[in-house]
C-alpha cells in the first residue's frame, strides 16, 4: 500500500496536518 | 488571555491591515477577521506576545507543547517568513491562505516542495525523503527494514525524477504531484471555506461589513 514514499509522507504526519489546529479551538 | 489586550482585539488589527491582508489573500475581510480570532487564541496559549512561537503551534498541533518533529519543524519554518524564529498575524495569512480550498494547485504544490525540500537545495533528495519516512516510523513506532525503506525510495524516484539525475527538481515535482493528487490531501483545509462560521465569536467582535 506504501510503495509510493510521498504517499506515506503525507498520509502519515500528523506534523503536516493543519486541520487539528481548527479542530481543537 | 483575558486580558486588556484581548479587549482591545480585533480593533488592535486595523481595518486597512484587514483590507490589505485580505488583498492579498483569498480570504475577505471578515474572513482575515475571524482568523485574527483563532490568531490570538494560538499566539496567546503559552506566551501571551500576540506572536505564535512553535511551542504554540505544537501545542495546537499534538496539544503538547514539547517533542521533537521534522514536520512541525519544517512548517513552521514555511510559515515564518521573516526567518525571525516567531509567526506574525500576516505571516499566518499568507501561509493559510495557499491552504485555501480555492487556492491554485500550483501554490500548494510549490509549498510542499519547499516543505519537502528539508536542506532547501531546490530539489527534493533521497536522503532528504528517507529521513521523513524514518521520522515518521519513529513517530508512529513502526519498524522497516533498511532494505524496504531503501526500495520504497528507489521505486519513489524511478516514478518521480523523470530525468534520472538523482533528485527531484520543483518541475519534476509539479509533473508528478498533479499526476498524484492525493499527495496534495493535507494542503487543503475545508475549514477555511467557511471560517466564519468556524469561529462564531467572531459574530459577536467584528466591526466590519463584507
Amino acid at each position: 500500500k506504501f510503495f509510493n514514499a510521498f504517499e506515506f509522507i503525507s498520509s502519515m504526519s500528523s506534523g503536516f496536518d493543519l486541520s487539528s489546529m481548527f479542530e481543537n479551538k | 488571555c483575558f486580558d486588556s489586550r484581548r479587549r482591545q482585539s480585533p480593533r488592535s488589527c486595523q481595518h486597512a491591515d484587514l483590507a490589505r491582508l485580505a488583498h492579498e489573500s483569498r480570504f475577505s475581510v471578515n474572513e482575515v477577521e475571524a482568523l485574527y480570532e483563532l490568531f490570538k487564541k494560538l499566539s496567546c496559549s503559552i506566551i501571551d506576545d500576540g506572536l505564535i512561537h512553535k511551542e504554540e503551534l505544537r501545542l495546537a498541533l499534538f496539544q503538547a507543547p514539547y517533542g521533537e518533529n521534522l514536520f512541525l519543524d519544517r512548517v513552521f519554518d514555511l510559515f515564518d517568513e521573516k526567518k525571525n524564529g516567531v509567526i506574525e498575524f500576516e505571516e499566518f495569512i499568507h501561509a493559510l491562505s495557499v491552504f485555501h480550498p480555492y487556492a491554485p494547485i500550483e501554490e500548494k504544490i510549490d509549498f510542499a516542495f519547499r516543505l519537502y525540500d528539508l536542506r532547501q537545495t531546490g530539489f527534493i533528495e533521497p536522503e532528504e525523503v528517507r529521513e521523513m519516512v524514518a521520522a515518521i516510523l519513529k513517530e508512529s513506532d513502526m519498524i522497516l527494514s533498511d532494505e524496504l525503506l531503501t526500495m520504497i525510495i528507489d521505486k519513489t524516484f524511478a516514478d518521480a525524477d523523470s530525468d534520472k539525475d538523482g533528485k527531484i527538481s520543483k518541475q519534476e515535482w509539479m509533473a508528478y504531484a498533479l499526476k498524484h493528487p492525493t499527495l496534495l490531501k493535507n494542503m487543503t483545509l475545508p475549514y477555511l471555506k467557511d471560517v466564519t462560521t468556524a469561529f462564531p465569536s467572531f459574530i459577536f467582535n467584528t466591526e466590519v461589513e463584507d
